[in-house]
């Protein structure tokens, strides 16, 4: 049994719970949030057996889609006069960020 | 050391995370949301002894009761005209999902 | 890689984010309540290569600082007449938990 852990945009999580519990999955979901962005995003436990991985990480990889979001820099403290123009930056989002856990011993109590 | 990840019925977290941390237990609860149903759950986490676990699996498993609980499917799509009388699904709850994890290192900071 | 789970006070949490990101480190926040004082803290989850294991733990030990917080026991039930004076209860609270997990597979998909 392995658990997995893995971190998905806020736009994909919806979409990516329905297909992984219709292909049989346990699926627990939880909100968090970025620690660089700050936005909301979704964090999922996934406990599988250990044939069943490959599967699961097809179907992530299916559903998040990396894309740019376009994330204005907190301005820094300007002089009165000054005119700051802040350039949005680029950074690249979505896909998933996944870790896989050995489980050492699981129950259904 | 041990990391012990439980999800239980929201309705058994409250009585639950009274019970461990009478008993001594260091826990912490996070809100979750299951795949399948999307109703609140709890998601609880717990560092214990290796020679604790036992004792702790004990608690879970008297707190934690299973129950039928019916839930009626998202209706399909009808012609107008076609009646829809959704059967409502018995689907087991309640009870507890249990991962036990190896913890390599542990610190209080 | 080693994923570390990390539960702080809930005053430390956004200074702590705020380091470890500036540092580098990729990192997830989830809201949490304590199971003994049931107020909300931070549950941060960091997946971080294993040489880099060290300096992240230096900097949640710089960035979590213990203190006392006096919290009034429940009440016990008292007869009419009586009077019930509580002595509030000396908790150490912050510092920092934390547990280090072995992770066995990590991917960005
Ligand atoms: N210090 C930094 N400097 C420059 N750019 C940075 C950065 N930290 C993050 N980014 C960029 O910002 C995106 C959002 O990061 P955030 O921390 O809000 O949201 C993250 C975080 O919640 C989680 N995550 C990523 N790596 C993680 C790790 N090693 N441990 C725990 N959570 C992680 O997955 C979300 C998406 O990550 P993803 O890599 O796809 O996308 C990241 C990355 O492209
Ligand atoms: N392997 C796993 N990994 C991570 N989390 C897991 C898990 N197995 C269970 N969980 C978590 O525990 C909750 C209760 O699961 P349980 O199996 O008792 O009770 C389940 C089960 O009896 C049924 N169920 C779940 N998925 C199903 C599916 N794909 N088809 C049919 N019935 C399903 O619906 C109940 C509620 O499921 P829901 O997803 O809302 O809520 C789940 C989910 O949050
Ligand atoms: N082994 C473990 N597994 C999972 N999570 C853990 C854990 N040990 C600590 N935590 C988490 O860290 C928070 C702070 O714990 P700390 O030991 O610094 O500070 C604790 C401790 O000084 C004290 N305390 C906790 N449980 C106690 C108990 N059963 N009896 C007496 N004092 C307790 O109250 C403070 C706040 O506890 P609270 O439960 O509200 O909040 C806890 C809990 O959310």
């Amino acid at each position: 049994m392995k658990l997995v852990l893995t971190i998905v945009h806020g736009e994909d999580a919806g979409e990516l719970a329905t297909c992984m519990s219709e292909a049989g999955f346990g699926v627990t979901r939880i909100k968090s949030i970025g620690g660089f962005l700050k936005s909301q995003n979704a964090t999922f436990v996934i406990g599988v057996h250990d044939h069943e991985l490959d599967q699961l990480l097809q179907i992530i990889r299916d559903r998040c889609h990396k894309r740019t979001e376009s994330v204005s820099p907190v301005p820094p403290l300007v002089e009165p006069g000054e005119v700051y123009l802040p350039y949005p930056l680029e950074v690249e989002v979505g896909g998933a960020t996944v870790f896989v856990l050995n489980v050492e011993r699981f129950e259904r109590l």
